[in-house]
């Protein structure tokens, strides 16, 4: 559709000529207005459209291309060059423990046995899954059964006797003992605004010192993705985020926003409820999904 | 200048980015911009361009339904995309009704998620709400059946049902939720209405747009209900889901306890949005 609006833009120049600067202004008015309308964060547009400028302007339009498309392909480029180029290779040294964070409803205690069946599916690695989720009614009950499903082992499977801090030491402690080489923690979600909740993590982080940190983020988020994630990472340090529900139709423009603004890495994507619906974060397809 | 005459670039466009970042849209956005500078040109004594803003966002917000007027039960369904907050919403609406002396009865329509019905359970104890519920991996259309049943011989006014988390974009999920429409007309009739609070999370973006209308596709959108709003993002999308469906917000949560559930205010709404 962008692509459609790009070409009637630029019907009027053929293969061989150079694209001028008011043929690009208008393309990048055009562009905008696509990545606002998939929840891409303004600032992280603005940002954005001066790198496509610079790329764009002057360059030769190949006389196999029209000029609507070539435009497209330095767009797409540029796009996949952001979401890829966010940080290193995932490497999950053996044992870890890794924290999964974010706001409510994210999708966070799915996704940790999601990690946990992907793991031993792939690398053999067998989970502790921990509870660490004290507030929501509940939550404890939610993840044991979903380990139950993936038959991971669990912690705690009965009622919490500790608060989250103490709960995700036994945790790490009973992991060790019974030669987990993963160990999975599931926090309650909460606000990046909510400053009590906010140390609560900071302190949990700080005495686990886990290998990885995760921020789970909801694919349909909107301007918002930006700041929390910032406060996550900025309290953090975040290793990683895993966007879930992409099996919606979201455009997930808030993953650009993300890697984009934040340079933090996507690991990987939810693509459903079940715990098989995990898969290794892939930027090809996304930059197409995001432009619409 | 920013009090009075016509509106300069400068805040027409800090205006139009606060609106953005509100998740107005960016059409919708620069289209109120470009009212609000009509109406300063036509204006005599033009005040405050944010204030101004502000009204004309809260003249645009669809009005509050009308009260239920039906037979009993009134029967109020919970729908929405997955973690939206529907269960929570509904120990808050239950609570907030036997509050105001109704007898209200929780129906757990989510038979298909983990410790979905525990979830429920729990807080219909904490609200004091009695809860209709089945084994897990149940039918929600007979839990629905059971609680409209339950609530016709027990006198009860009103039945809040909560419902599992469905993507929209999912054909099949949105066929069963059709289907437990129907259920009220089987338990009560055909002319029994029932109402359905969309449920939509205010750090949601543009996706609310669709989500609005797929479920009023399917017959299944009275209201919108909008959660999460004690959070940064200010939820300015349901303006264009007003605009294009007729949608009214009519209430907000504003936490995760049961008493944290406000009615929709459209001029405070507004005004957070302008920033
Ligand atoms: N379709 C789809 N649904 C998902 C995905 N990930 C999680 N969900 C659903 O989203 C809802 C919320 O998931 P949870 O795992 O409870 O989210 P959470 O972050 O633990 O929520 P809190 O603990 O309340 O903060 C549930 O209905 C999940 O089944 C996904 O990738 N796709
Ligand atoms: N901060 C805040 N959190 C909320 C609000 N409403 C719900 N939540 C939280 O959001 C998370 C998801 O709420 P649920 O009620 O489980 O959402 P749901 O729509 O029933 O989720 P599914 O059934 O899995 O689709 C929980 O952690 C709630 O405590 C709200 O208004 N503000
Ligand atoms: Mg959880
Ligand atoms: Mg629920």
């Amino acid at each position: 559709r962008l692509t459609e609006r790009l070409g009637v833009l630029f019907k009027r120049l053929t293969g061989r000529g150079k694209l001028s600067e008011d043929n690009v202004k208008e393309a990048l008015r055009e562009v905008r207005v696509a990545l606002l309308e998939a929840d891409v964060n303004l600032r992280v547009v603005k940002d954005f459209l001066k790198s496509v400028k610079e790329k764009a302007l002057g360059a030769e339009v190949l006389n196999s291309l029209t000029p609507g498309q070539h435009f497209i392909g330095v767009v797409k480029e540029e796009l996949t060059a952001l979401l890829e180029g966010a940080g290193d290779k995932l490497n999950l040294p053996k044992p870890a423990t890794v924290l999964l964070v974010g706001l409510q409803g994210s999708g966070k205690t799915t996704t940790a046995a999601k990690l946990a069946r992907h793991y031993q599916k792939s690398q053999g690695r067998e989970s502790l899954l921990v509870a660490c989720d004290t507030r929501r009614p509940a939550a404890r009950e939610q993840l044991v059964r979903l380990a139950d499903l993936i038959k991971a082992d669990v912690h705690p499977r009965k009622p919490f006797t500790k608060d989250a801090p103490g709960t995700a030491r036994e945790g790490v402690k009973l992991a060790a003992a019974a030669g987990r080489e993963l160990t999975i923690i599931d926090t309650a979600g909460r606000l990046q605004i909510d400053e009590e909740l906010m140390v609560e993590l900071e302190e949990l982080e700080a005495g686990l010192k886990p290998q990885a940190v995760w921020l789970v983020v909801d694919a349909m988020t909107g301007q918002a993705a930006l700041e929390v994630a910032a406060e996550f990472h900025r309290r953090l340090e975040l290793d990683g985020v895993i966007v879930s529900k992409l099996d919606g139709d979201a455009r997930g423009g808030c993953i650009l926003s993300i890697a984009g603004g934040l340079g933090v890495p996507v690991r990987f994507v939810g693509t459903g409820e079940r715990p098989e619906d995990l898969e290794p974060f892939r930027a090809e397809g996304l930059a197409g999904r995001i432009l619409g | 200048g920013l009090i009075s005459g016509p509106l300069d670039d400068e805040t027409a466009e800090e205006l139009t980015d606060a609106l953005i970042l509100a998740d107005v849209g960016p059409g919708p956005a620069e289209e109120l911009v470009e009212k609000l500078r009509e109406r300063r040109l036509s204006a005599e004594k033009p005040g405050d361009p944010a204030v101004e803003l502000a009204r004309i966002i809260a003249a645009r917000l669809p009005a509050q339904p009308p009260d239920y007027a039906g037979p009993a039960p009134e029967i109020h369904l919970l729908i929405g995309v997955n973690g939206s907050g529907k269960t929570t919403t509904a120990a808050k609406l239950a609570k907030r009704a036997r509050e105001a002396g109704r007898r209200v009865l929780l129906a757990a329509c989510d038979t298909f998620r983990a410790a979905a019905v525990e979830q429920l359970e729990l807080w219909s104890r904490r609200v004091g709400v009695p809860l209709i519920r089945h084994a897990e991996g149940g039918d929600a259309a007979a839990v629905l059946f059971d609680a409209l049943e339950a609530a016709r011989s027990r006198d009860v006014d009103l039945v809040i049902a909560d419902t599992a988390g469905r993507l929209h974009a999912k054909r099949r999920l949105m066929d069963e939720l059709a289907k437990l429409g129907r259920v009220v007309g089987k338990a009560l009739g055909h002319e029994h209405p029932f109402r359905s609070g969309l449920v939509l999370d205010a750090a949601n973006g543009q996706n609310s747009l669709q989500q609005a209308r797929a479920f009023l596709e399917i017959g299944l959108a009275d209201e919108v209900i909008l959660t999460k709003l004690d959070g940064s993002a200010k939820g300015g999308v349901v303006l264009a889901v007003g605009a294009q469906t007729g949608l009214p917000v009519t209430w907000i949560g504003t936490g995760e306890g049961p008493d944290d559930l406000e009615p929709f205010q459209p001029q405070r709404f507004a005004a957070a949005l302008v920033g």
